[in-house]
């Protein structure tokens, strides 16, 4: 027998790369 | 015959390159949905940031694409990132996909992203517009 093994799941925002604009104000 | 590529499945993904961009990972949107990596479309990354209390989207605009001065792996890409237009560089592997508005994922070099992890993948160019993201609120 093989046991299931659980798939991952992954939020959808680590696919988008996180670039946080330096703010010049 | 032509020669099939290997399956991804298995095999070693280099360092920088994350397991969830290989086709088939299950990626769960804001609302609690599940989609395939390669079925995202825009709209599901624009109502996922409507939804959450501390991500908004931003467009970055590719401006310029080289080599890595490091490594023949790596590009640089720089962006020009939302309404103030901050100029933001990053150095990714050349496979490394960025999901651009309208089109879908797109990389410096589709065909290795293709070969590694079977997403289909679009030539990464100046001009384009990516999804990226910015905390809410940034003061």
């Amino acid at each position: 027998n093989v046991e299931p093994r659980s798939v991952p799941v992954f939020p959808w925002h680590s696919l988008v790369p996180f670039l946080a604009p330096t703010q010049s104000d | 015959a032509p020669s099939a590529p290997p399956p991804p499945s298995g095999a070693a993904l280099p360092p920088s390159l994350p397991p969830y961009f290989v086709k088939g990972s299950i990626i769960q949107l804001a609302n609690g949905e599940l989609k395939r990596v390669e079925d995202l479309k825009t709209e599901d990354f624009i109502q996922s940031a409507e939804i959450s209390s501390d991500l908004k989207i931003d467009s970055s605009t590719v401006e310029r694409i080289e080599g890595s001065r490091t490594s023949p792996d790596f590009a640089v890409v720089q962006f020009s990132v939302g309404e103030h237009r901050s100029q933001v560089s990053v150095e990714v592997l050349v496979e490394y996909p960025f999901f651009v508005f309208g089109q879908g994922w797109s990389s410096c070099c589709p065909d290795r992203t293709t070969q590694l992890l079977e997403l289909p993948c679009t030539k990464l160019s100046v001009g384009d517009v990516c999804i990226s993201l910015t905390l809410k609120n940034l003061k």
